[in-house]
């Protein structure tokens, strides 16, 4: 195990202390600093401003400006964990850490039902689900009848829904996932493993002093 | 796969938007 004398300075100076970003999450301090080297990138794609901005984080999603698009908005909104209309480093690396490959399960289906609960309401709604299936749809250019839509809700809250009221609660989400595993799929990021290989950069600006004891 | 054998959420999580791999794609 390592011991760090954490020097911040320069590199971090307005951010939180790597070392503690560490100490509260899945990343070695090695792999904060790495995934500055992302965040920088990313903030400084559009404004170099420290923040990430909407259309930044849309930007590194779809490599070009493409239009708004739901399920990117969603995602940024629960990134922007302070609700200040853009993403700061804390706020990248904490919202990431749920995607870890080592990150709890339960953190994971809790974001997830977030990220399908879009009006906050504590549940996941029919007309929600309709909302980010239409979207698909449009998204990918994929053609279904309004009639095939519902019968695919009717499916889904049926197997979902256990007491039929409508909507989908923390502990039937919690149940379904259980049932359907591949649903989670797109909470575990594997890159997260190789952060420090895929960024190595972050060795020449690294503020931290690793110390083996 | 026909899509109307799937529920939902399977379908929702094809969705391009909420692939963050791309975020580490240089």
């Amino acid at each position: 195990m390592g011991c760090f004398h954490s020097k911040v300075g320069r590199q971090f100076s307005g951010h939180e202390d790597p070392v503690i970003l560490a100490s509260q999450t899945a990343f070695s301090v090695s792999e904060v600093e790495a995934l500055y080297e992302l965040y920088k990138s990313i903030s400084s794609s559009i404004v170099d401003d420290g923040l990430i901005s909407k259309e930044e984080f849309q930007l590194a999603l779809f490599k070009n400006k493409k239009k708004e698009n739901l399920f990117a908005n969603r995602i940024f909104e629960l990134f922007d964990v302070k609700r200040k209309g853009v993403i700061d480093f804390s706020d990248f690396v904490r919202s990431l850490d749920v995607f870890h490959p080592n990150a709890p399960q339960e953190d994971k289906i809790d974001f997830s039902f977030k990220l399908y609960d879009l009006d906050r309401t504590g549940f996941i709604e029919r007309h929600e689900v309709k909302q980010m299936l239409i979207a698909l749809l449009c998204e990918s250019e994929m053609k279904l009848a309004d009639e095939t839509i519902e019968t695919i809700l009717d499916k889904t809250f049926l197997d979902a829904d256990v007491n039929q009221d409508g909507k989908i609660d923390k502990s039937e989400w919690h149940d379904f996932v259980s049932k359907n595993p591949s649903l989670l799929k797109i909470m575990t990021l594997p890159y997260l493993r190789d952060i420090t290989t895929t960024f190595p950069s972050f060795v020449f600006h690294s503020e931290v002093d690793e110390v083996a004891t | 796969v026909a899509p109307v054998t799937m529920n939902a959420f399977e379908l929702i999580s094809k969705s391009q938007g909420l692939n963050l791999g791309t975020l580490f794609e240089k």
